[in-house]
């Protein structure tokens, strides 16, 4: 499960 | 990006060109809130301060761009040109209550302890209840003029239509961000009341009123 920091978002 | 969060987005940018629309046509900031557009302020620029640190697409940077820019010009808008319609006295939401406990929760629910991390967090807590003011304003007139409530009924697409993104990327990416769908959820929820008046009033042709 993806809990890195993912900040591709608006 | 699917196409979920691509008409999500384009549900914000239709939102805000619907509200220099509305300020343009009518020449009035009359309706509108300042703390609201304060508050947009507030979150686009602690989130997208990154824009000078990290690069994601050329899409997301000039999106970014054009948050900040046209939320200083609407509050520019509210507080220049157009001061004289814009009226204060019925824009009485504490703000405070929103500030303090959003900046408490981005300093116990952050992914990494740095300022710009803390400030997203704070910017992700914000934004979803910086439309309190607005809708509190609304509550308290009872009435909006149509293209307000078009505005507003495009801001809450876009928090809408993130929900179903957010699940299609947990199912096709195996990414979950739980920070942005909790704020997200509840950002949402505050949208269903006044949905519920806007499908069944304005959408029927009918001017938007609340029951005395």
């Amino acid at each position: 499960l993806g809990w890195d920091v993912w900040h591709d978002e608006l | 990006m699917n196409l979920f969060r691509f008409f999500g987005d384009m549900s914000h940018l239709a939102s805000i060109l619907i509200l220099l629309y509305k300020i343009h046509a009518t020449r009035s900031v009359r309706g509108l809130s300042f703390k609201t557009q304060a508050l947009y302020v507030t979150v686009f620029v602690a989130r997208y301060l990154d824009v000078f640190t990290e690069f994601v697409s050329v899409y997301n940077t000039l999106m970014k761009i054009f948050f900040i820019s046209s939320s200083c010009f609407v509050l520019y808008l509210m507080k220049g040109r157009y001061r004289p319609t814009n009226d204060p006295s019925i824009d009485t939401f504490r703000v405070e209550y929103l500030l303090g406990p959003c900046a408490l929760l981005a300093l116990i629910f952050h992914y990494r302890w740095s300022f710009l991390e803390v400030l997203w967090s704070f910017s992700i807590f914000l934004e979803s209840v910086a439309i309190l003011p607005q809708l509190f304003m609304l509550q308290r007139t009872g009435e909006a003029e149509t293209i307000t409530t078009h505005y507003l009924a495009a801001l809450g697409a876009y928090r809408a239509l993130y929900i179903p993104n957010w699940i299609y990327r947990y199912w096709s990416e195996d990414v979950i961000d739980p920070i942005a769908v909790t704020a997200g959820i509840v950002q949402t929820a505050l949208y269903l009341d006044f949905f519920y008046v806007y499908f069944t009033k304005v959408l029927q042709g009918q001017k938007f009123e609340l029951p005395a």
